[in-house]
């Protein structure tokens, strides 16, 4: 463990509750893309089908709950509790223009061709661009909420640290993985527009503007 | 570089 990775787990686990709470206390998902939160559920759901058959740490074992139990009461909120609120019109990504590709690529490019392995690397490809619909969401309505601009930032900095987390391995460990890698730096190319917008238009104070 | 696969990362 490194300080790149905790700190990049940490701003995972914030940005996860970040919405979690937003949605949870303002009652309303408005503005947030149910389609991006079933990636993600689906992400850590064939990521973490190891929590079944090996145990790391007490850390490693905690977190992956957390994000599939976060994950999961998300995607609840947005899709029954929550329902009334959601802006279906906007959140009109083909996510099938995601999986299908990533599930081809996954089982074309891997470590091994193993069930659990090919479905670790499905998850990686599809963590890569599982944001996409909640971006493509944001640019039609043309604004998002202060408190959702956090919790991408956070989103996006936690892949940005595993990159620094990657090169500290390389270097002290000689651990790499060049499909972990790969995505990453897709994934984290993918925010540098939302980062530019969150840092320069200081937009702490009003809405997120294209 | 060598690779060493254990998936001790999130």
């Amino acid at each position: 463990m490194n300080v790149f990775r905790l700190t990049g787990d940490l701003s995972h686990l914030a940005a996860i509750i970040i919405l979690l709470l937003k949605i949870w206390k303002s009652r309303s998902c408005a503005g947030i893309s149910g389609k991006s939160q079933i990636l993600f559920a689906i992400v850590f759901t064939t990521r973490y089908l190891d929590l079944l058959t090996s145990f790391i740490s007490l850390y490693n074992t905690c977190m992956k709950v957390i994000y599939i139990g976060c994950a999961y009461a998300t995607v609840y909120l947005i899709y029954a509790k929550f329902r009334a609120t959601y802006d279906g019109n906007h959140d009109s990504f083909r996510v099938e223009f995601l999986v299908v590709p990533v599930g081809g690529l996954s089982v074309l490019i891997n470590h091994d061709f193993s069930p659990l392995e090919i479905l670790w690397t499905f998850s990686i490809y599809l963590e890569s661009v599982a944001i996409l619909p909640q971006l493509f969401m944001i640019s039609k309505t043309g604004e998002a909420e202060t408190i959702t601009t956090h919790y991408l930032f956070c989103l996006g900095l936690y892949r940005a640290l595993y990159l620094f987390n990657w090169i500290w391995r390389f270097y002290f460990e000689g651990f790499f993985d060049m499909i972990a890698i790969v995505a990453g730096v897709v994934q984290t190319v993918l925010y540098c527009d939302f980062f530019y917008l969150y840092v320069t238009k200081g937009w702490f104070s009003r809405p997120y503007r294209l | 570089g060598h690779l060493i696969k254990h998936k001790d990362e999130l």
